[in-house]
């Protein structure tokens, strides 16, 4: 079984490490709960 | 970097290789002058050693058994094998079943022909077989169009067990590059004249993965249009695209399975080119893509996915030979391998992986799928499935771990409760909880992540129709979610089966998508014949967030596990980390 998550366009910065085990198409192992990424709007926020 | 004479060079080069290969083309081409129709679709059987390079078109006709039967054959020539239908019942099975098949000039040339005898759901037999060769055959002069050869016993080559009769021709070049012209024409002429317009003429040049600009593809068309008509026939697409391959490539890749191709062999190319239009146009009789005649004349039924084996992983996968899947584990920063037994492998691959899944898929595959995923639901939800517990713990005993469990392993009453058990709390922290603009992992599970659909497709996601509508289904307008972020949490048979919100809203709405139950594995994933996400069964819910403004979670079944239940509703206000549904035994 397989779950999917889609978000919108420039909504959520995935964590560096996940995208790049990713590019390498290198599955990354996680459990529930662990960090995915961060909301883009927030990273907006804080950088202004 | 001395680009122009290495490019001169390699038009050299390209020229001298086109020559070599096709050098009796040249010679047939001379002799017909312009290119004449040869009015006879295929070459005569009479070839030279050198000639012997192109496409041959290769006709098992029928055999004469010894008892009756329902009989299959399987051709293997080098690293290409294919077989027929099945037949009907009887001791003379007729097949005519044609498959072109790749001649190279140094490459095989003995075809080994295997005639199994088959029931549905057992095991095929080998009966008899006899070895050809190509070379023999198309250089022998014969007055005849067929030949029959004696089938041999496997286990004593002396016994005859049966007579099989079989045709072999080399197509003509000529025919073939008409053929092909006329086959890529015929994916952009809109109208079915069998011409192209100077519309139709720039999007061939687009699928063929170039970019050429207008006024280039203009100049081309120009080019191509000899007689000054308007529009390019197929005599004028030929021509251009076997000289301007020459000169400067068109053909980049190939429209129909997205393969690179080498631009500097057009034969090679319009050798793929031919062979890939035939795969799944009923031209081909035969379906091809295995590994080994063993393989294709299998019944295959039971081997589609990883659960295939379950119910004897006590002696499947502890002693069979192994293959594995490379993982990296977030948490000890180390990499590590998901075992998985060679013949689960190696089956998911011939399925998956070959273009027998257009072909086999269309069999009544999917509806065994389903009816095998009921079957093991109704098992798995047996008190006499419970048995299968300790079993199943031993044999994940590093990867499963019952001090999470809530409960105690005598608490389960059968398999499917334990499978979709539950943890104790805080077994699974929640990072930054109080922050709901930081997303959390939605399942124990294998990750991939990916900053737009364009990087799945070019890091995993290989199946060709694959795209967030098709993800979505019609009942969700994804205009919002086009090119959005997509993460893909895979789940495999040892995980916790529960999946989690990654993010806190409201959940606006659920849309059961009806579908097959592939595999997941990413066998099937990375197979551009196999549309995994896009065609199995999925319930897709839409969170409505304060952060991340709409989330899609969609929830996909597989082979066995094809059950999907939820434990929210529609309008829920829902917290990231809670419970949100789990995936069970069933179809």
């Amino acid at each position: 079984s397989t779950v999917i998550c889609v978000f919108e366009k420039d909504a959520i910065q995935i964590d560096k490490d996940l995208l790049q085990n990713s590019a390498r198409a290198l599955e990354t192992l996680v459990s529930v709960g662990m960090r995915m990424g961060v909301s883009k709007k927030e990273i907006l926020q804080t950088e202004l | 970097m001395g680009h122009g004479s290495s490019k001169e060079d390699e038009s050299v080069s390209r020229t001298s290789r086109f020559r070599k290969k096709f050098h009796l083309h040249r010679e047939r081409r001379r002799s017909r002058g312009n290119g004449s129709n040869s009015g006879s679709h295929h070459h005569n059987r009479v070839l030279n050693e050198e000639d012997f390079a192109g496409i041959a078109l290769l006709t098992l006709i029928s055999a004469e058994m010894k008892f009756k039967d329902k009989w299959l054959a399987c051709v293997s020539l080098g690293e290409q094998t294919c077989r027929t239908a099945i037949s009907d019942n009887t001791d003379k099975p007729i097949w005519n079943s044609e498959k072109k098949l790749l001649l190279e000039r140094n490459g095989p040339h003995v075809a080994r022909i295997s005639v199994f005898e088959t029931n549905r759901l057992s095991k095929s037999n080998l009966e008899g077989y006899c070895e050809v060769d190509l070379l023999e055959f198309l250089t022998k002069d014969s007055d005849t169009d067929f030949e029959v050869f004696d089938l041999l016993d496997p286990s004593s080559s002396n016994k005859i067990v049966g007579k099989i009769s079989l045709s072999c021709s080399v197509e003509d070049p000529i025919e073939t590059e008409k053929s092909f012209a006329r086959r890529i024409l015929s994916i952009v002429d809109y109208n079915q004249d069998g011409q192209l317009s100077f519309k139709e003429f720039s999007d061939l040049i687009s699928a063929f993965g170039n970019q050429v600009a207008a006024n280039k593809k203009e100049e081309l068309f120009k080019a191509a249009d000899k007689n000054g008509d308007g529009v390019v026939s197929v005599d004028e697409l030929a021509a251009l695209l076997a000289l301007q391959q020459e000169k400067e490539p068109l053909m980049n890749c190939c429209p129909v399975c997205g393969e690179t191709l080498e631009v500097a062999d057009m034969v090679n190319t319009m050798i793929h080119l031919t062979l890939c239009f035939d795969e799944g146009t009923g031209n081909q009789v035969m379906t091809g893509g295995f590994l080994t005649d063993k393989q294709a004349s299998n019944v295959w039924m039971f081997k589609l996915s990883e659960w295939g084996h379950f119910s004897s992983y006590d002696v499947g996968l502890n002693s069979g030979s192994r293959a594995h899947i490379l993982v990296f584990d977030r948490r000890t920063k180390r990499l590590v391998e998901e075992l998985i037994d060679v013949k689960i492998v190696m089956s998911m691959r011939a399925i998956y992986q070959s273009k027998i899944g257009l072909g086999l898929m269309d069999i009544g595959t999917k509806e065994l799928l389903k009816s095998i995923s009921e079957k093991q639901g109704r098992k798995m939800n047996s008190v006499e499935s419970s048995k299968e517990i300790p079993k199943f713990v031993n044999f994940f005993k590093d990867q499963i771990n019952l001090a999470d469990v809530k409960y105690p392993l005598e608490h389960f009453k059968t398999f499917n409760e334990f499978f979709i058990r539950e943890l104790k709390p805080g077994a699974r922290p929640i990072d930054c909880m109080e922050r709901e603009e930081v997303a959390v992992c939605a399942a124990d599970s294998r990750l991939m992540a990916f900053k737009s659909v364009e990087d799945s497709l070019r890091f995993w996601i290989k199946g060709q129709k694959f795209s967030i509508q098709g993800l979505l289904g019609n009942d969700i307008c994804s205009n919002s979610f086009l090119n959005g972020t997509m993460v893909i949490f895979r789940l495999a048979p040892q995980d916790y089966h529960r999946f989690h919100l990654p993010v806190s809203g409201i959940i606006e709405q659920f849309v059961d998508i009806p579908g097959c139950l592939y595999t997941v594995n990413p066998i099937a994933v990375n197979s551009k014949y196999c549309n995994v996400f896009t065609e199995n069964k999925r319930v897709v819910s839409i969170i409505s967030t304060a952060h991340f403004g709409k989330v899609a979670f969609v929830a996909i079944g597989a082979t066995m596990v094809g059950s999907i239940t939820f434990l929210k509703n529609t309008g829920d206000f829902v917290k990231k980390g809670d419970e949100f549904g789990y995936f069970s035994f069933g179809g």
